[in-house]
């Protein structure tokens, strides 16, 4: 049964969308079958894998508000053990209109059932809110993984975002779990980052991921090019520090 | 009458808050009587003015769900010249609470109608994501500056931008304009950079603002001295691009 993995925080701009891809591709060549969910509206997740949708293919969107089966709106990417469930910009109205949907907060985690058996891992990138379609992604999901950059906004997110999961894990998913706080986007030749970073192992001890992901362009630059690092400059510290987080969530699920 | 100037991206971390602090207090320094406008439940432009308010006090969550009037909420900054809207996190809840509202795009607008006299500038920052408090800074302003990072996202998000720019112009606020495109956290030494900004003088050529924001740490320190970073290390590169930023949206506007 797949262990599924939601990357959230709703500050912006943290690296969910970096991770999200990078460690997904990493979990695949580890050959464990892995599906990729983008719930953002955004849709940056979808063309990091160069998966770009017109109007008339179905995607995330269909199977939250109408009803299509999963199954049917999977991508299997051209790398092995990779699928995607896609996304596109008319997501935007879903939030609104889940407003009015009984179960609202579970529709993904329902939807993603029937193919939760075909699978390892499932990750889902999140749109930079704690709005439903983040709410349906702790939902539906086993653990958080909530990436945060060294700096001051950092912080204050963060507490915001642990007492919305200890809200989901009261109100609607009790067995959602921390599987860890990650540092991304690191320079280690800035105090700022230091002090941070310092702070969060004060406060979140048992949480701070081992693994922390440097600043590397070759993060910045793989979408571009529509790959994950890893088949895009597989020797960057950018792809080495994903399959490392990919090798310490491996150990952890033992 | 003030100008309004809304600061808007739906890409998360992309200098949205840094833009609105920073050059809100640089219009203050050139004796501009300012205004800034918090509608982001981070409330990170309030925290980086050293305004933190507990449940208790008045926000901008109740000038919009409950009619407070703006003259209220406002509170003078220790900076002449600067004041600020304060946000806080229950703002959360606004976006669901505004649906029913029968004006639900212009709550703002009307708010602010009460103090434009009093202000040269009123200085909007917004949450990443185009939901009706984002819809309700495009509704209420003159213009928008959309700060966008050099990297792969930042084209495929400001697409989008524009449109919903075009949208808001068409159906609920006609004097809308763009008031420029803003590159920030420019790092001159990677390709990327240069690469992207390539492509938006090519698509945008009358749209990007000559002032460059280049990344400099002092801005990412100054929020955790809940100060702007004029007044912080004035003599910073980060500083000094805001002050320049500044002074090409004063000589615009004339
Ligand atoms: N470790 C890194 N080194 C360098 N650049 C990075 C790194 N991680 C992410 N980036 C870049 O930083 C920007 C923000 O990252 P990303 O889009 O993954 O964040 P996000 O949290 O998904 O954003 P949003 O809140 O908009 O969804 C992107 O341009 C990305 O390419
Ligand atoms: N020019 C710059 N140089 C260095 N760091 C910067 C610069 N501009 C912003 N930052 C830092 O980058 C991070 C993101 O910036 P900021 O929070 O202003 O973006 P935002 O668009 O408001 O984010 P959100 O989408 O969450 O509202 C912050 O930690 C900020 O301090
Ligand atoms: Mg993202
Ligand atoms: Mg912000």
């Amino acid at each position: 049964l797949a262990r599924i993995i939601v990357i959230a925080n709703q500050k912006g701009g943290v690296g969910k969308t970096t991770t999200a891809v990078n460690l997904s591709a990493s979990l695949a060549v580890a050959e464990k079958n892995t599906l990729l969910v983008d719930i953002d509206p955004q849709a940056n997740a979808s063309s990091s894998l160069s998966v770009r949708l017109n109007e008339d293919t179905a995607c995330i969107y269909e199977v939250l508000t109408t009803g299509v089966p999963v199954a049917d709106v999977i991508i299997k990417t051209e790398y092995n053990y990779l699928s995607l469930l896609p996304s596109h910009i008319r997501l935007v109205g879903a939030e609104i209109e889940l407003v009015g949907f009984k179960e609202r907060e579970h529709v993904l985690s329902s939807a993603l059932k029937p193919v939760i058996a075909d699978y390892d891992y499932i990750l889902i990138d999140c749109p930079p809110s704690l709005g439903l379609l983040t709410i349906n992604g702790l939902t539906a999901a086993d653990s958080l993984l909530a990436p945060i950059q060294a700096e001051y906004f950092a912080m204050e997110g963060l507490t915001q975002l642990l007492q919305t999961m200890k809200l989901v894990q009261r109100r609607l998913n009790p067995k959602l779990k921390l599987e860890g706080i990650l540092l991304t986007m690191y320079d280690n030749r800035l105090n700022l980052a230091k002090q941070v970073s310092e702070e969060i192992r004060q406060y979140f001890p048992k949480n701070l991921l081992k693994t922390i992901v440097r600043r590397n362009v070759r993060l910045a630059e793989a979408p571009s090019f529509g790959k994950p690092a890893l088949h895009f400059a597989v020797s960057s510290p950018g792809a080495g520090d994903y399959l490392s987080l990919a090798g310490e969530i491996l150990t952890r699920s033992k």
